[in-house]
């Protein structure tokens, strides 16, 4: 059987409404090590790579591999059942087609369950290979957030270049255009606050501002989040989840003819 | 035009 139980059940709240709009649906991948999952959008355009560690949870006790296909509106659904402040419980017998989550309020005097349907999904696995990257840049989450969101209003792309001077992103459209450039900055005391841009070589890459507006959906999860860019490769964009695990976003970039 | 490039070119099926 498989059980895991999360005493922060707003961070799995969090998680799923970070990413129901992008993917419809994927495999909840369980075993002895956590959960992990890998899921495509349906143009195939960018991928969503979550793995959540066994030792993050209060309790994980997984006795068998198992593949639990979800269906994230309908996870979500649940999940909105849930107070900000309950302990969240999932399981599922060993082949069942359902999952049951088990929400406890902090002072235990109210529990609930429901059982969410699971899905049979023909997974499609992507080989991700680990990668030195040109330029990984850490800034507050907040920030990517409102870059994303206000360079959105003026283009539909959006071209990022990191250079010794910072990280600049660029679009342009019928209102005009647009710059925001980020300095490296360590000046704030709190590191969450910082800009740390560590650059091996400039890049610039230019990428649909749709999705990276998407992936901020993810800002509640993490003070931070950290972009890796390489040349012709996907950009990937990084939020880890305390001392849980981490969300990872990958987007293709766009290629000139 | 810039053409977006999907990420199975990119990442091979495991």
């Amino acid at each position: 059987m498989f059980e895991a139980r999360i005493t922060q059940g707003a961070v799995l709240k969090k998680l799923v409404e970070a990413l129901k709009e992008l993917v419809t649906e994927g495999n909840f991948d369980v075993s002895s090590t956590g959960l992990q999952l890998q899921a495509m959008d349906s143009s195939h355009v960018c991928l969503v790579s979550l793995a959540l560690r066994e030792d993050g949870f209060e309790h994980f006790r997984c006795d068998r591999n198992m593949a639990m296909g979800i269906h994230f509106q309908n996870l979500s659904k649940i999940l909105k059942c849930a107070g900000n402040e309950d302990t969240i419980t999932l399981k599922a017998e060993d082949n069942a087609d359902q999952l049951t989550l088990m929400f406890e309020s902090s002072n235990q005097d109210r529990i609930s369950d429901f059982d969410l349907k699971l899905m049979s999904i023909e997974s499609e696995h992507l080989g991700i290979p680990d990668q030195e990257y040109s330029a990984e840049i850490k800034m507050p989450s907040s920030e990517y957030q409102r870059i994303v969101r206000d360079l959105t209003s003026i283009g539909d792309t959006v071209l990022i270049s990191a250079t010794k001077e910072g990280i600049k992103f660029s679009t342009s459209g019928d209102v005009g255009t647009a710059n925001v450039t980020l300095r490296h900055n360590t000046t704030p005391e709190k590191p969450e606050e910082q800009t740390i841009i560590d650059l091996k070589e400039p890049v610039a890459l230019t990428f649909a501002l749709r999705y990276l507006n998407n992936f901020a959906k993810a800002t509640p999860l993490a003070p931070v989040v950290k972009l890796s860019l390489t040349k012709d490769l996907p950009i990937v964009v990084e939020y880890q989840i305390g001392e849980l695990g981490a969300v990872k976003f990958y987007l293709a970039p766009k290629i000139d003819d | 035009m810039a053409q977006q490039g999907t990420l199975t070119a990119y990442f091979p099926r495991a």
